[in-house]
């Protein structure tokens, strides 16, 4: 099977100020920010719609530059992941 | 083949008689769970209806599947079905049910969600292990599988749902290497810490199905992490499934499916169905769910650490077949395909009800050894560190283990050559990874960290051995060998013994222990064979370690002794072991380690083996009470010197066994060989015509020498054998005669000088002179002893001599 990695339009991102910075980054980077993954403090879920769905690329464009922004300490493109049921 | 007893007005579901009874449609087919040895040759030793009869049923615990759903409305789900442990990360909403299709591809969540907890006495298909907990799915598997979709599913409602089961993992395909990415890693850490009000989500994982691809399940950094309980699975009979793999990190094990012959497991299925399709670890994962749902409605205070404990102590080898059992220097049994064997419910929560929580969890990271080394093909690369188990900080100070995990970076050629094993300063051997044949990968292992549970209880300081070896599975290039860049150990323990705060139990419960009055903290006397570490009551069984050895019995109770019985050897991790049962003493566990023997036996010289009868070629010796071996070629003998009967190709002289030569040959000793007789000689006993044994045809035997004709004063004589053969040889002739044609003195056929012949008889010749003064009783003695041939003595008798007779 390919074992290429596979890039998908979501992300996680780590934002210590709270959900309204949150809130705030995302829109400012054209995100949707979907909340926190589960029950991980700081770490909320985005998803940049006019992104590729699913992708052997990671994306580029200004939507990357939320990397740079100080209050983000984290951010991870999310990668699919092969998992079999056993 | 369980007959229930026919309910007339339905049966409570406990009922008050010895068997449970449910009116579920397959509860008779549930070997695993109600069977055990006096029923019909059934075995299941989970004992999961002894923790019922203990009213553990798992009421007021929450469980989730993580998988690709939740058959919500399913009739045996719906009672126990609990929306807050519930959620549809693939579609982001609330409602975890499957997505249906053609394929009924979606239908593993709802599977293994029955396991555990479907309800009892409902008249539909099965009954779940904890059937009064509450279920709930989070449908996360079907749409694509991202390291966020993962934390999310384990990190939701950590302070409302008790236990995680998972039955799925990276690629089963016996080349990947893969496991949680940065945010699952911190999901996990995040149950851990905060879980169930900080006393840790519990985490159950499927061990994998990758045996028939040779997989390591040690490349499953889900089944590897210490947060994980891995779980593999055994089939009915105890035998080894065909999809196991193996590896250092499993923990425990549950009955799942074996071959097709083997009984299955029942379960809910898609479509409100019910099914024994449910196989592999899938099935396994979800049944110890259960069976730590019982134990912690025992003991809702378990922390996650306590709950690996209590698995580790109560888990049992009993009847599962694996070639690499052994015993740990804390006495625990353990396996790299089972771990520390079946799960034992009753015994979960008899040690749950009573627990006190383990000392808190201390890390040691050792310091990294950063000395590259090259690994050579068919060589094997030997690393050794020197633990100190961080006794210079007191927070990190770790001296009784729990999980141990090697932190190792490799580059090599081809990954699936390698294989790693790791031997703790206790002896005992992990195999942290095995050759993986269809793993070509050039990545090596990049900071990977492999997991041992293998060590649990031992003590952490001292040389652990890293043992790397490179087994070409076929052709590679020279140019770029294998390189350990660098390792470190990190030990996981606690720096006080983990039961020395224990009030009153010994180490484990399996058997119902009577009440004994040490229910307070213990303070008193230690047993004089207890050890540094103190005891918890004051008799021998309840030292936290032993001064000399210890004994270890069926129950896994242990009890400190200053010498082995009789019947037990003591090996190098001061265990009293059993001998073979024929032996009385013995050096090992094995029938040809024996030193003494039981009565009526005797020990066979050379094979130290006790056995009743004395076999050929060897003979009894009373005085040691063995059997020793014959002198060399003999084949039977009472004694060392005395043969009855030689190998074939040798012949008794006297008592000993000599090569049989050819007839006209002998043995010569010096020669070790055969050699030619003397022409004379039929048969011989060595060289020269002295040493004839027969003659040869046409010889005759004259004395000890064979001649063709018999010499003067010899005669040729015929003898008669009872079988009525003619034997020739050559007597001596009477004294009187010269020459003769026979015997006595009436044959002569020629007489000595001074005789005549006279008709066949020789007399004297001479004419005597005057009277002698000897003739009379001197002379009548000196006839008598045929000594008148004597000239002096002949005239001195003349008389006598001359009379005939």
């Amino acid at each position: 099977p390919c074992k290429a990695r596979i890039y998908t339009n979501h992300w996680a991102v780590r934002i210590p100020g709270g959900p309204e910075q949150a809130e705030q980054i995302a829109s400012k980077y054209g995100y949707r920010n979907l909340g926190q993954i589960g029950d991980l403090k700081d770490y909320y879920h985005f998803f940049h719609s006019r992104t590729i769905k699913r992708s052997t690329l990671s994306s580029r464009g200004t939507h990357s530059f939320i990397s740079m922004e100080p209050k983000v300490e984290w951010v991870q493109q999310q990668v699919v992941k092969r998992r079999t049921k056993r | 083949d369980y007959k229930p007893s026919y309910p007339g007005p339905v049966q409570s579901s406990m009922a008050q008689s010895n068997s449970i009874y449910f009116n579920d449609a397959k509860w008779s087919s549930m070997w695993y769970i109600h069977c055990n040895d006096n029923i019909h040759n059934c075995q299941s030793d989970m004992n999961i209806v002894g923790a019922w009869k203990r009213g553990y049923t798992g009421k007021d615990v929450v469980v989730t599947i993580l998988d690709d759903g939740i058959e919500r409305n399913h009739p045996d789900l719906i009672q126990n079905y609990d929306n807050e442990a519930s959620y549809d990360v693939n579609g982001n909403d609330m409602d975890p049910m499957p997505r249906y299709d053609a394929s009924n591809e979606n239908k593993h969540g709802t599977r293994c969600a029955g396991e555990v907890a479907a309800s009892a006495n409902n008249s539909h298909c099965t009954v779940g292990i904890a059937y009064n907990a509450k279920i709930g799915g989070v449908r996360m598997l079907d749409g694509d599988v991202t390291d966020m979709v993962e934390a999310k599913s384990l990190s939701l409602h950590p302070q409302h749902i008790d236990i995680y089961s998972a039955s799925w993992g990276p690629d089963d395909d016996g080349k990947t290497v893969d496991g949680p990415a940065s945010l699952a890693r911190q999901a996990f850490e995040n149950g851990i810490r905060q879980g169930r009000k900080g006393r840790g989500s519990i985490f159950v994982w499927a061990s994998g199905n990758g045996g028939r691809s040779r997989d390591h399940c040690s490349c499953d950094g889900y089944t590897n992490s210490i947060y994980t309980i891995s779980i593999s699975s055994t089939a009915e009979s105890g035998r080894k499934p065909w999809y196991l793999e193996e590896c250092s990190s499993t923990l425990t094990t549950t009955y799942s499916s074996g071959e097709n012959y083997d009984r299955k497991i029942i379960t809910t299925d898609l479509r409100q169905r019910c099914t024994d399709s449910h196989t592999g670890t899938s099935a396994s994962a979800p049944m110890a769910a259960g069976i730590i749902a019982l134990a912690l409605e025992a003991n809702p205070f378990l922390t996650w650490r306590d709950v690996q404990h209590i698995i580790v102590k109560t888990s049992r080898a009993g009847h599962l077949i694996a070639p690499d059992w052994k015993t740990n220097a804390a006495g625990y049994n353990v396996s790299h395909l089972y771990g520390f064997g079946l799960m034992d419910a009753e015994a979960m929560v008899k040690e749950a009800e009573h627990w006190k929580q383990v000392p808190s969890q201390h890390i040691c990271v050792e310091n990294a050894d950063k000395q590259i080394r090259t690994i050579r093909p068919e060589h094997v690369v030997r690393s050794v560190y020197k633990a100190t188990g961080c006794t210079d900080n007191a927070n990190h100070h770790v001296i009784y283990l729990e999980h141990v995990v090697v932190r190792i970076t490799i580059t090599h050629p081809r990954r699936g050559d390698l294989s790693i094993n790791l031997t703790s300063p206790s002896g005992t051997k992990s195999q942290l990874l095995a050759n993986r044949l269809f793993d070509h990968s050039m990545e090596g292992f990049k900071n990977w960290e492999f997991m041992t549970t293998h060590c649990w209880g031992e003590k952490a300081t001292g040389d652990w051995i890293l043992e790397i070896y490179d087994s070409p599975s076929q052709l590679r290039s020279q140019k770029a060998p294998g390189k350990l860049k660098e390792w470190s150990l990190v030990l996981y323990g606690t720096s006080v013994h983990p039961y020395s705060f224990r009030s009153d139990k010994p180490r484990s419960l399996a058997e119902p222990q009577p009440e004994d009055e040490y229910s307070e903290e213990y303070g008193g006397p230690c047993h004089p064979e207890c050890g540094e570490n103190g005891c918890e009551g004051p008799g021998p069984q309840q030292c936290i370690t032993c001064l000399h050895y210890f004994l270890k019995f069926k129950n896994n109770t242990r009890t400190c002794v200053p010498e082995c019985p009789s019947g037990f050897f003591r090996d190098d991790k001061k265990r009293c072991k059993k001998c073979s049962t024929l032996c009385e003493s013995c050096v090992g566990s094995r029938s040809d380690q024996c030193s003494t023997c039981r009565s009526g036996l005797y020990l066979l010289e050379g094979a130290n083996t006790c056995i009743s009868s004395c076999p050929d070629g060897f003979y009894l010796d009373r005085d040691y009470s063995m059997y020793r071996k014959c002198s060399e070629n003999c084949k039977k003998c009472t004694s060392a010197n005395i043969c009855t009967e030689c190998k074939t190709g040798l012949s008794l002289q006297g008592n000993k066994c000599q090569l049989s030569c050819e007839p006209g040959t002998y043995y010569n000793g010096h020669r070790r060989a055969c050699e030619k007789c003397h022409t004379t000689c039929a048969t011989c006993a060595g060289t020269g015509m002295e040493a004839c044994n027969e003659c040869a045809s046409g010889y005759y035997f004259e004395e000890w020498r064979c001649v063709s004709s018999c010499n003067v004063g010899y005669y040729l004589a015929e003898q008669t054998t009872d079988n009525g053969d003619v034997h020739k040889s050559c007597q001596k002739c009477d004294p009187t005669c010269y020459v003769c044609t026979g015997a006595g003195e009436r044959n002569c056929s020629t007489c000595v000088s001074g005789y005549n012949l006279e008709n066949g008889v020789c007399v004297v010749s001479t004419i005597c002179k005057d009277e002698s003064w000897a003739e009379g009783s001197f002379c009548v003695l000196v006839k008598k002893n045929n000594l008148c041939q004597r000239k002096v003595l002949q005239q001195l008798c003349c008389r006598t001599c001359s009379l005939m007779g």
